[in-house]
């Protein structure tokens, strides 16, 4: 028996057009921590990794662990005829080969259910250790979605190179090129405007923008992204999701031949 | 000329 009940529903929706546009299928864990995914796209470029620790829920029952097939372009047909202030809680029985989203609206006066079919997916779960990154950058997530945008429109990859000076976007295509600089800058009238950069040594890695462009989908999730930098290991864009967890997108660089 | 790195070539399957 599975009973996960989430008062700010809004997260949830927000959850689902963050990732619908990388992955098609994946299997929804959940276990006594929380509610979790991993799945890469199918060219195994990219990869997000999700977290629901389950402290964030009002209420979470998860007798035993349970992975659960959905496709998520059907959870989020679903999870749209759930209101912005709607409570969603989640229901799936032992053994059953479906799951029921519950809508209730704030005050109680409407409530809805939704079943939804769930398929078996074969995926590939890859081990994700902990490491040392060479720089990490915190910045407000809607000008990182600015600059991914910009930088589309010149060229189809990032350089992304943080110096001591700042962390450097730059792309070139046929029209020319484009580089954005953003400096540290703490002083701001709220912690959420402010770009700040740990570096440990420089690092300069290039990136697809296709991909890095998807992840900014999340951004409604949060007004701050944290990338974090390594050579030779593939970036880490995450966006905290409320005070309940994350969504880490894992982008492989491009490498020189 | 730059190619694009695959999520296998970094980490392993678990």
């Amino acid at each position: 028996m599975l009973e996960l009940r989430l008062v700010q529903g809004s997260l949830l929706k927000k959850v689902l057009e963050a990732i619908k546009e990388l992955v098609t299928d994946a299997n929804f864990d959940c276990s006594a921590t929380g509610f979790s995914l991993q799945a890469m796209d199918s060219s195994h470029v990219a990869l997000v990794a999700l977290l629901l620790r389950s402290e964030g829920f009002e209420h979470y029952r998860c007798d035993r662990n349970l992975s659960m097939g959905m496709n998520l372009n059907n959870v989020s047909k679903m999870l749209r005829c759930a209101g912005n202030d709607d409570i969603i809680t989640l229901k799936a029985d032992d053994g059953s080969d479906t799951v029921t989203f519950m809508f209730e609206s704030p005050n109680q006066d409407k409530i809805a259910d939704f079943e939804m079919k769930l398929m078996d997916i074969d995926s590939e779960h890859l081990g994700i250790p902990e490491a040392e990154y060479h720089a990490i950058v915190k910045m407000p997530s809607a000008e990182f979605a600015r600059i991914c945008k910009d930088l589309s429109s010149i060229g189809d990859t990032v350089v992304i190179s943080v110096t001591k000076e700042g962390v450097k976007f730059s792309t070139r295509g046929d029209i020319g090129n484009a580089n954005i600089v953003c400096r540290q800058n703490t002083t701001v009238d709220k912690p959420e405007e402010a770009t700040i950069i740990e570096m440990q040594e420089p690092v300069s890695l290039t990136f697809a923008l296709r991909y890095m462009n998807s992840f900014t989908k999340a951004t409604p999730l949060s007004n701050t992204v944290t990338i974090s930098l390594s050579s030779e290991l593939p970036v880490v864009v995450e966006y905290k999701v409320a005070d309940m967890g994350y969504i880490r997108f894992y982008l492989a660089p491009k490498i020189e031949d | 000329k730059s190619s694009q790195g695959r999520l296998e070539s970094f980490f392993k399957p678990s």
